[in-house]
């Protein structure tokens, strides 16, 4: 573990914290792409299916549980909760993200680092992770302007791979045999998708105005 | 099983 995994899983457990403030306080998941939120449910589980085989320690174990279940609550939250599911901005959320469903799983029985069913759903989920983001910001751009707790989630959610990529130098600097090129070429197909919000974000910031994201 | 599987990361 270094200072940058950890800056990175910190960041990532913020992000889900903010969107579950954001659900609870506000009872309203307005602006939030539910397509997004099942994508990354997806992402969890089938990365984490070594949740119960392999142990590596209490911090890993207990962040695991903690994002699969909150995913899967923010999910259960946004279907079925009977005040918040009334703002799901359904019309707006139309991502068909069946086809990156799709495309991730033929890329990840293509690519992959061994060909095992537990590998093969890993290099899948770090596929799909990379494009996960995609329905929330085809939303945001669609509903005009973002409320802030939103934009702060969008925010955290992706500076949380940039310290990934961080750490994956870090680690390719300090351990002799580390590559991960998965991960990493992801990791920066992901961080790159989130590019234009973080500069609108940065403007909204700096002229202190609501975030705005060009249609 | 305590493993120190290349998959350590989140």
């Amino acid at each position: 573990m270094n200072i940058f995994r950890l800056a990175g899983d910190m960041t990532h457990l913020i992000s889900v914290l903010v969107l579950l403030l954001k659900i609870y306080a506000t009872k309203s998941c307005s602006g939030i792409s539910l397509k997004t939120q099942e994508l990354y449910a997806m992402v969890f589980l089938a990365r984490y299916l070594d949740l119960f085989s392999d142990f590596i320690s209490l911090y890993n174990t207990v962040m695991k549980l903690v994002f699969i279940g909150s995913s899967l609550a923010i999910v259960w939250c946004m279907r079925y909760h009977r005040v918040v599911r009334r703002s799901y901005d359904r019309e707006l959320d139309t991502f068909r993200y069946w086809i990156l469903v799709g495309a991730c799983f033929t890329l990840a029985l293509v690519l992959h680092e061994k060909f095992s069913f537990q590998e093969v759903f890993w290099a899948f989920s770090i596929y799909l992770e990379a494009v996960a983001i995609l329905p929330q910001l085809v939303l945001l751009q669609r509903s005009g302007n973002v409320d802030n707790l939103t934009g702060q989630y969008v925010f955290f959610l992706g500076a949380y791979r940039a310290f990934y990529i961080l750490n994956w130098i870090y680690r390719y600097l300090t351990e002799p045999r580390f590559t991960r090129w998965i991960s990493c070429v992801s990791g920066l197909v992901q961080t790159a998708l989130y590019a234009d919000f973080f500069y609108y974000y940065f403007i909204s910031w700096k002229n202190n105005a609501k975030l705005q994201l060009p249609a | 099983v305590i493993t120190d599987s290349a998959k350590d990361e989140l």
